[in-house]
């Protein structure tokens, strides 16, 4: 059974897409056969990884509308190891469609079913938003990674998105987790980042031990660094390590991967 | 009758709220009686301002819900020449709350119009969405101001956002126009960067002399520069010219206004 994983948080622009992207590269260079499943009608995952949502016959809009949809003729394989189920902007009308739909939370679970023997990953995009493609997600995956910026505003969305992972956890997914924070856009040297590192990090401390959803979680390591070369790859549809193998964010990326894989950082 | 300018983007983590606080309070500071109304349920300008939104006796929210709302009242000064119509959490449920109210999209626009002899600026911070309290930004804004980072990823959102501001030219206010993009957390040396804004320009330059909103927007003058300075005021509830009037982010921002007066740079 492959590890599913969350990218989520409600927050736009918190890096959210690009961790999903390069993460999910990281590992199919580890060797694990990685499946990144783009949540949001921005389709910016999907256009990260070089290909045109407006091109698609199948997408991740089609797989969660239909109960019998053919997730397998959705996916395409894009690099070693590595595939994705693009979206495209007709997702952003899902929430609508599937109003009346009883099951409609438990879309996404049920067909990553038909596929996970193939993958020993599947990470989600989600939008910047906690509607019906961001519950989809939590009520899939086995962890939730919040992606954030080490800034005083971002602190304010975490109590409201820890607070619907429990609700996902008690009513749609008991195996839920909160694997942690992913620092993004990471300068180490401010003051004002250290002091929220400190911050996240003594509320997850505190946690430990107790009932909750991140009772095991931590602000994971290494953070991203702020690396230009990360915002610059998506305009040529690749990730990281097909730009600009040798940047910070190519290292970082690698790092992280390597500590989700509970191995030690590259040398 | 004041100018009454939207920051709006629906595309999050931008820097609509660090430029509607900065750009008010640089506006202020040159003598205009500058008032900001704080159209997002996550308060962040609120915050950002030092006022607390769980201690407000009446916010925007209650000015937008009762017709008849006394927004005199809502309103407070907060600095010499600054006022700000704060938000609170409530207004996340607004969008339901006036799902057939017939008048739905200017509430905002009879509010404004009881006070509007008091000031010579209103700026409107509009959340991460395109929904409700948005289109009531619109619906009684003069201007639009787009907030963004010269990335590809924010180009994208671009024309979605613009569409917008189309319909609600055509079906609600026919005097809104587009005054123009500020650069937010710009990195000047990049390649990134200067290929983004050399788009920019030239999207608006082709735009010029044609009947549409954005016909004589610009990429405003000066652009943002990252500064963390700018991240750290938040949570002092100062802004940039409180915290650290001489760094690049006072200076940026005093720029800008001067620049929206029509006024050459400051020396
Ligand atoms: N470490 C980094 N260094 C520099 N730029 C970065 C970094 N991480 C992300 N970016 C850039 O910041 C912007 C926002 O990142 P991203 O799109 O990954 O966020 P997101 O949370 O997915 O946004 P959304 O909420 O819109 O989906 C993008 O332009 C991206 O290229
Ligand atoms: N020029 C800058 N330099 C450094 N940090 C900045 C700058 N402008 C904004 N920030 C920081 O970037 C983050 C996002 O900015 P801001 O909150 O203004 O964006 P926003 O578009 O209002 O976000 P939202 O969509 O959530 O309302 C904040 O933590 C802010 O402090
Ligand atoms: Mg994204
Ligand atoms: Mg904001």
């Amino acid at each position: 059974a492959p590890r599913v994983i969350a990218l989520m948080n409600q927050k736009g622009g918190v890096g959210k897409t690009t961790t999903t992207v390069n993460l999910a590269a990281a590992l199919a260079r580890q060797g694990q056969r990685t499946l990144v499943i783009d949540l949001d009608p921005q389709a910016h995952a999907t256009l990260h990884l070089g290909v045109d949502p407006a091109s698609l016959e199948t997408s991740a809009y089609d797989v969660i509308l239909s109960p019998d949809a053919e997730i397998t003729g959705a996916i395409r394989k894009i690099r070693e190891n590595l595939w994705v189920l693009p979206a495209e902007t007709d997702l952003a009308a899902i929430e609508n469609e599937l109003q009346t739909a009883q099951d409609r939370n438990q879309r996404l679970t049920n067909a990553i079913k038909v596929v996970s023997n193939r993958f020993d990953a599947v990470l989600l995009d989600c939008p910047p938003a906690l509607g019906l493609l961001t519950l989809n997600a939590l009520a899939s995956a086995d962890e939730v990674l919040i992606p954030m910026q080490a800034h005083f505003l971002a602190l304010q969305g975490v109590s409201k998105l820890l607070e619907t992972v429990t609700l996902v956890r008690q009513s749609l997914n008991n195996d839920l987790s909160v694997l942690g924070v992913v620092l993004c856009m990471h300068e180490k040297q401010t003051t004002l980042s250290q002091e929220v590192v400190a911050d996240l990090e003594e509320f997850f401390a505190s946690a430990s031990g107790t009932e909750v959803a991140w009772s095991n979680a931590r602000v994971l390591s290494p953070p991203i660094r702020r690396n230009i070369k990360l915002a610059e790859c998506p305009s040529f549809g690749q990730t990281i390590f097909e730009y600009a193998p040798t940047a910070a964010g190519a290292q970082d990326y690698t790092d992280l991967a390597l500590s989700l894989l509970g191995k030690a950082k590259a040398e």
